[in-house]
């Protein structure tokens, strides 16, 4: 007589169920072996790309503060810092940080172009908008080859196409 | 008369899906550790 | 032989071997994948008796060894528990599995997917048999991280392999299913944090269209059904209030995230919810689609009647007339709604709706909720169907149907069916008929409409004082409780204090008390 569900003990092999005071007792043992935060935690074996060896001294594994999301939210705020979201970016591909920077250069209005691999930001309110681009002046990450030395610079590039099916 | 459920831990008015930051039936805290992301095939 | 100790300990060396190739620095997939050719090649993964041993002295060896680290010597040589566990061996032996699934060609073709059934039916035969023999001192932890691991490695939230990704989420249903706390109490926590985990419970309800909502339904009855007999009580002890208030977190979770499955399944959900879990129930009840918007049910001369949503029928995916056939009552209830005069039907259902003597006690009522429950909403589906019928062949300019003007007679049988069983049930027998009818109180569709109309007729027509009573009651317990409160349940009440036509302000047992009165009123002023 179960009604719509069913006798839910059927259908599964062995062993009937037990009587109510056994099931508590179970469960009050049960009470004091709770799963733990850290049984749920990844074992977050950080791989560096190119492990080199470096003095003892020097952390030897990533800072958990790197993984928590609320770190990079005050990172994105002011402009030294937006250069780590980029460098987080860039250098640790593939990686939850890497995720966590592109989420917060989104909220800093920077949209990346998946055929130039390089993030935009509108310098100004485009003059041209179409269902399939918007055209304008933007700011960009870019690394750039110089003759005084290479290094990453945010440029101002005008009159560039953005094609909304190069958006990510 | 029930629980306040306001107490839980559970941002009940989000804008977002509980179930990403849920950490579990016995914590208010949000999950900590990598939720469940994907980076798309371009950032690499 | 599979049952010899040189087994044994050949797995044992194969595991250790493993655990070396899974700590190796620069351990790759490559040595990932010659380690189960390797076992391939000995003939441990053909699916056989083999197999299952094989990966049953697996999980006994990851196990062990995670928790005798667990055991620290303490100075005097007596051992003293740590919460410290090692989970080394746990997460090699998951890696294992994960890349036996991901590397060996058994899994190609029909049988994909069924290695990996037989290593969870494995597993669940070595939890069930640990808990068995250990009882009280049973660890579910290990087992938990090891179900952990596999959930996080082996399932995904990447729409584009939702077919394979189903048969895997099935798979672990299954599983949970058969560890579900009814068999094995030690696990109940460990259990719903897995069955709720994130790489879970959305990834089942969300993929395959809706396809694993069956499944999930079917775990969190599971879940309810083991807790019943502790949450009748409104005094819960310790780890039953706790795994009352998890239970909580998970329905709020599914209110805000997937609030259509709770409509879908409100049903069932009732029949194994006590009624004395009011807030529990109203948390279901006041699930609503998302792509509905509520009117305020305060809204003075709302208009119920003119809502686009209040002639649908709300989806109901739950087996609702099992209860019914079950007792074979379908076939009379069908010919008692064509051809009520002289019918016998009416006469002898009150005792059709007791339980038989040595089920009433450890149901905690006389009575057969799940039969009530099925009985009220058949008969009220009937009797929309039967309206919307009648509505449809009537003439174009077919009246708007509304509290006031609905149609007696075409329903004439339905509501002569609630007015015979209110009269003559016993209060016990009318609290839970009340409750059925309460229960279908929720978001704008016909069904709300319906039984809205149908406990304020009963209210309206009663001869006597207790029901109105009875009825005053079922509504207001369900309001006292914290929120949420269901869309249906606060216009009924509503309606109920402001409609002249029931002239609730006058009746005697308002008046009983003063606190009794200050508390209507209080009521009546949070409502409306």
């Amino acid at each position: 007589d179960f009604g719509a569900v069913g006798d839910n003990l059927s259908g599964t092999s062995a062993t009937a169920g037990h009587d109510h005071l056994y099931n508590l007792q179970m469960l009050e043992a049960a009470y004091h072996r709770l799963p733990q935060p850290k049984d749920s935690e990844r074992a977050r074996n950080y791989t560096p790309k190119h492990p080199s060896p470096t003095p003892a001294s020097f952390p030897q594994v990533q800072a958990p503060i790197v993984t928590n999301p609320a770190f990079w939210e005050r990172l994105g705020t002011d402009t030294l810092s937006t250069d780590m979201l980029f460098f987080a970016f860039y250098y640790q591909q593939n990686s939850y940080q890497q995720y966590l920077a592109a989420k917060e250069l989104k909220k800093q209005s920077w949209r990346f172009h998946r055929k130039y691999n390089t993030w935009f930001q509108r310098h100004v309110e485009p003059q041209v908008t179409t269902d399939e681009y918007e055209r304008g002046s933007y700011v960009y990450f870019d690394f750039h080859l110089a003759d005084d030395g290479n290094g990453w610079v945010q440029r101002i590039k005008n009159d560039f196409t953005f094609e909304y099916n190069y958006l990510e | 008369l029930g629980i306040d459920l306001t107490t839980l831990g559970l941002n009940l008015n989000s804008a977002d899906n509980l179930y990403k930051t849920f950490g579990s039936p016995w914590s208010n805290e949000p999950a900590k550790g990598d939720p469940d992301f994907q980076n798309p095939a371009c950032y690499l | 032989h599979a049952d010899s100790t040189a087994f044994q300990e050949q797995v044992a060396h194969l595991f250790s071997e493993w655990c070396q190739v899974c700590d190796h620095p620069s351990a790759s997939d490559a040595a990932y994948s010659r380690y189960v050719m390797q076992l391939q090649h000995i003939g441990l993964l053909k699916g056989d008796e083999f197999t299952e041993r094989f990966f049953r002295v697996l999980t006994e060896l990851a196990v062990a060894h995670s928790l005798i680290s667990e055991q620290i010597v303490a100075p005097g040589g007596l051992s003293q528990h740590s919460s410290h566990i090692s989970y080394l061996p746990i997460d090699s032996y998951s890696k294992l599995v994960s890349m036996v699934l991901k590397y060996s060609s058994v899994e190609i073709g029909p049988n994909k997917g069924s290695l990996l059934s037989k290593i969870l039916s494995v597993t669940v035969r070595v939890i069930q048999k640990d808990a068995e023999e250990k009882k009280t001192s049973f660890n579910p932890r290990p087992y938990f991280r090891l179900f952990i691991n596999w959930l996080n490695d082996l399932t995904t939230s990447d729409v584009h392999h939702d077919g394979a990704n189903f048969q895997v989420l099935t798979a672990f249903a299954n599983a949970f299913h058969a560890l579900q706390p009814l068999r094995i109490p030690g696990l109940s926590f460990a259990w719903l944090e897995l069955v709720s985990h994130r790489s879970f419970m959305p990834r089942l309800l969300t993929c395959n269209l809706q396809k694993g909502w069956p499944l999930f339904h079917g775990l969190l009855v599971d879940l309810f059904k083991f807790m019943e007999p502790y949450l009748r009580n409104a005094e819960l002890v310790e780890p039953v209030h706790l795994l009352y208030k998890g239970t909580m977190r998970v329905l709020l979770v599914l209110l805000h995230d997937f609030p259509e499955f709770l409509c879908d399944y409100h049903f069932s959900f009732c029949d194994v919810i006590p009624s004395s879990c009011i807030q529990m129930r109203n948390v279901i009840l006041s699930a609503f689609p998302r792509s509905m918007r509520l009117p305020d049910p305060s809204t003075p001369n709302l208009k119920i009647d003119l809502l686009p949503e209040i002639t649908k029928a709300p989806r109901i995916m739950s087996d609702f007339e099992g209860a019914l056939r079950s007792k074979h009552m379908k076939a009379d209830v069908d010919e008692y709604l064509k051809r009520p005069d002289g019918s016998s039907f009416l006469s002898d259902l009150k005792q059709k709706l007791l339980l038989p003597q040595n089920e009433a006690s450890n149901a905690g009522t006389r009575y057969n909720v799940p039969l009530i429950n099925s009985l009220v909403l058949y008969i009220g589906i009937q009797a929309v169907q039967q309206l919307q019928l009648n509505k449809a062949n009537a003439s174009a300019a077919a009246q708007q149907i509304n509290h006031n003007q609905m149609d007696i007679f075409q329903i004439e049988t339905a509501t002569d069916f609630f007015r015979n069983l209110v009269t003559n049930l016993d209060t016990e027998g009318r609290y839970l008929l009340l409750n059925a009818i309460a229960n279908q109180l929720r978001f704008p569709n016909n069904h709300t409409h319906y039984f809205s109309f149908i406990i304020l007729y009963l209210f309206a027509e009663a001869t006597v004082d207790n029901v109105q009573e009875q009825i005053t009651r079922v509504l207001l317990e369900r309001l006292i409780v914290n929120r949420p409160h269901p869309w249906g349940l606060l216009i009924t009440f509503i309606e109920l204090i402001k409609n002249p036509r029931y002239n609730f302000w006058n009746r005697s047992f308002i008046h009983i008390a003063p606190e009794i009165k200050m508390l209507f009123e209080s009521v009546a002023k949070s409502c409306a």
